[in-house]
């Protein structure tokens, strides 16, 4: 997880995803 | 009702596309092409354009890092950076927006990212490229392929293998409400190292590429097998990844100085 700290973050980031 | 159900997901895909990316096919075409009433772009095709176009060009990603005294092949490649670290940003959106993308385990959600982001990035280029140049600064300008290649070594080589798979991939003609479900397809790939639960990805995949099949077949009738050519360019873009991460080796060595932006290094850090 370290390794990939800022995609992490980008991932989690606030923008909700739609579900179909 | 499966082509229905298709259909959705489709016009999903395309809106989340065009929420995600400013610069779309249809916008950088209708510039390229000169159909457009917005401003023509400042044409930079060699050092005193390029430094016309950067008192021209308004953009938060043209001097980042407060390099107007760096040399123009490290400048040059240092917007690119930027721009790729914004590209990223960009596709990580998008890709929270694929049904069934979040609820898959988190480190191979940042697994399909970490692999996908640069087969993107590429194909993405290629809309805003013909053979003669490309698109920058969304759409402010455009810096020929031959002053690209005229910046020293190894910088001069840099974009080639990017202009040879763009022409190529132009040729298929697809447009932006195709992309958005192709991207979407690199995204999900099953065949990605160190994947811990690749079922559920196939599975999201396999429905991508039926809906794709049924998009391609419905807004191209007449181009036969594009959905097979398509995929076959799927290879060439994991060819034209694996060059640029040889590229960027290349460079680190020989540029000691060079700096790269964190997320990027993440990325790229046992890549290939």
């Amino acid at each position: 997880k370290e390794k990939h700290k800022i995609l992490h973050r980008l991932l989690q980031d606030s923008s909700s995803p739609v579900d179909l | 009702p499966e082509c229905a159900d298709q259909r959705v997901l489709a016009k999903h895909l395309y809106d989340s596309y065009l929420k995600s990316f400013p610069t779309t096919k249809a916008k950088a075409r209708a510039i390229l092409t000169g159909r457009t009433t917005d401003k023509s772009p400042v044409v930079i095709y060699d050092m005193n354009s390029l430094i016309r176009g950067e008192d021209q060009i308004k953009c938060n990603y043209l001097t980042p890092y407060g390099e107007q005294n760096e040399e123009v092949a490290i400048r040059i490649f240092h917007r690119c950076q930027s721009r790729s670290v914004e590209s990223v940003r960009e596709i990580t959106e998008f890709a929270k927006n694929i049904p069934g993308f979040v609820n898959l385990d988190l480190n191979d959600q940042v697994t399909l990212l970490k692999y996908g982001v640069h087969e993107i990035i590429f194909t993405m280029l290629a809309s805003l490229m013909n053979k003669d140049g490309v698109l920058i600064a969304d759409g402010q300008g455009f810096m020929t392929r031959e002053f690209l290649k005229s910046l020293r070594k190894p910088f001069g080589e840099f974009m080639e293998s990017k202009f040879e798979f763009a022409v190529r991939f132009n040729a298929l003609e697809l447009d932006d409400s195709d992309l958005a479900i192709f991207i979407a397809v690199i995204i999900l790939c099953g065949d990605r190292p160190g994947l811990v639960n690749v079922k559920p990805i196939e599975d999201i995949q396999d429905t991508l590429l039926q809906a794709l099949e049924l998009q391609l077949k419905m807004n191209h009738p007449d181009s036969s097998q594009l959905f097979a050519k398509l995929l076959q360019k799927m290879t060439d873009l994991r060819q034209v990844v694996t060059e640029h991460v040889q590229y960027l080796q290349l460079i680190r060595k020989t540029e000691v100085d060079m700096d790269l932006h964190p997320l990027l290094q993440e990325i790229y850090k046992d890549l290939y």
